[in-house]
């Protein structure tokens, strides 16, 4: 799949 | 940051915040479905395990700190303090129907193969479902407070608030996930139904109460 995406939201 | 996210996020405190003021003044969680509760546990439990691994802001921490001290202070009140006054027998959602499939959702339908991203996936398809119990009691009863109301209300336009947000951030930064927005969508639609019945009695100073 995609590439994992920084999770800067809560 | 912009003005979406943060309206959202101080929507999703607020809703937090007035919950509590409920249960604390009134010295009742009647009304409170404590199986949404234990899923919104689950949710922030998953989601933030990343307070271990990375370090994002301080905004960022003390928020979800905040979050998961106040869950399981709500599952206390509940279970516990005011346990007398809680509604169990009108609180009959079976959650392992929503457990279940989201968690095998998660595996099959996620970022990347890895188990933290498992497990947060698993927090944001559980997050969209996660008010089903509390809905689903309220159309038991027939009815809600007024204060669970707001309650509902903030909770709901957090979510429809980060899809603003999302939108933003799309034609700002290219940023797009569309885990998080396809589950947001779910979760926003769940509330339609409240929303209109918010607008429609409780701004005009009429209670919730459902035909029988």
């Amino acid at each position: 799949g995609d590439d994992a995406v920084p999770k800067d939201e809560l | 940051m912009n003005i979406f996210r943060l309206c959202g996020d101080m929507s999703h405190l607020a809703a937090i915040i007035i919950l509590l003021l409920k249960m604390w003044k009134t010295r009742s969680v009647a009304g409170i479905s404590g199986k949404s509760q234990i899923l919104f546990a689950t949710v922030f439990t998953a989601r933030y395990l990343d307070l271990f691994t990375s370090f994002i802001s301080i905004y960022n921490t003390c928020m979800k700190v905040f979050f998961i001290g106040t869950v399981y202070f709500t599952i206390y009140l509940i279970y516990m303090k005011f346990k007398a006054t809680y509604d169990s027998n009108h609180d009959s959602f079976r959650v392992e129907f929503l457990i279940v499939p989201v968690g095998g959702l998660a595996f099959l339908v996620n970022h990347e193969f890895a188990p933290l991203e498992i497990i947060w996936t698993f927090s944001i398809y559980l997050e969209s479902v996660a008010i089903l119990p509390q809905l689903f009691m309220i159309s038991k009863t027939g009815e809600a407070e007024t204060i669970t109301s707001h309650y509902l209300f903030a909770l709901g336009s957090y979510r429809a608030l980060y899809l603003c947000n999302w939108i933003y951030r799309y034609y700002a930064e290219g940023f797009f996930d569309l885990i998080a927005v396809v589950a947001g969508v779910v979760q926003t639609i769940l509330y339609c139904d409240f929303f209109y019945l918010y607008i429609t009695k409780v701004m005009k100073g009429k209670k919730i109460s459902l035909p029988a």
